[in-house]
């Protein structure tokens, strides 16, 4: 399963 | 935001605070690379154009306008202020060894083939490997102020610490991003030399110096 990346994350 | 994100955060943030309260407190930047800096800016400017593009949180745009100004300031410190103090005969690390390999990389390895996916991924590559001109130059040099150990060390345990937030998303909210969790594991691995010595020299009060 691809997960996107967390715009959150800094 | 589990305590591991938020403490790395502010390690990250501490780092960064260190190392330009060095430069303006000793009004110099010896021993500091340039180069590091330069790719470290590059990174957030890189990274954080989302700031045009979606709004996440209050405390996302206050810690990516920190970063990114801290950054730049860090850059035009050494590169103008304090130009006369910078060492840049020992800041001699080949950036574009890393900057082009990245570049291609980030092209061929993404989520999207997208630009800002891109020079997202770029930016992850990118500050993976970002500290080694800085590395380097103290591998030349044999020796760091105690207080640029600091500042690595607290840059070294900010990403360890994302990678112990990235542990503890997959397992709680099944989340995973394999770009960020490679590019930070290279990241840490690349500071675990300098975390022995920090261990074992500086915390002993003793001054970083390599044997020549």
């Amino acid at each position: 399963e691809e997960t996107t990346k967390d715009k959150d994350e800094l | 935001m589990n305590i591991f994100r938020l403490t790395g955060d502010l390690s990250h943030l501490a780092a960064i605070i260190i190392l330009l309260l060095k430069i303006w407190k000793s009004r110099s930047c010896a021993g500091i690379s340039g180069k590091s800096q330069i790719l470290f800016a590059l990174v957030f400017t890189t990274r954080y154009l989302d700031l045009f593009t979606s709004f996440i949180s209050l405390y996302n745009t206050c810690m990516k306008l920190i970063y990114i100004g801290c950054a730049y300031a860090t850059v035009y410190l050494i590169y103008a202020k304090f130009r006369a103090t910078y060492d840049g005969n020992h800041d001699s690390f080949r950036v574009e060894f890393l900057v082009v390999p990245v570049g291609g990389l980030s092209v061929l390895i993404n989520h999207d083939f997208s630009p800002l996916e891109i020079l997202w991924t770029f930016s992850i590559y990118l500050e993976s490997v970002a500290i080694l001109p800085q590395l380097f130059m103290i591998s030349k040099t044999g020796e760091a102020e105690t207080i640029t150990t600091h500042y690595l060390f607290c840059l070294g345990l900010y990403r360890a610490l994302y990678l112990f937030n990235w542990i503890w998303r997959f397992y709680f909210e099944g989340f995973f991003d394999m770009i960020a969790i490679v590019a930070g594991v290279v990241q840490t691995v690349l500071y675990c030399d300098f975390f022995y010595l920090y261990v074992t020299k500086v915390l002993k009060g003793k001054k970083l110096s390599l044997p020549a």
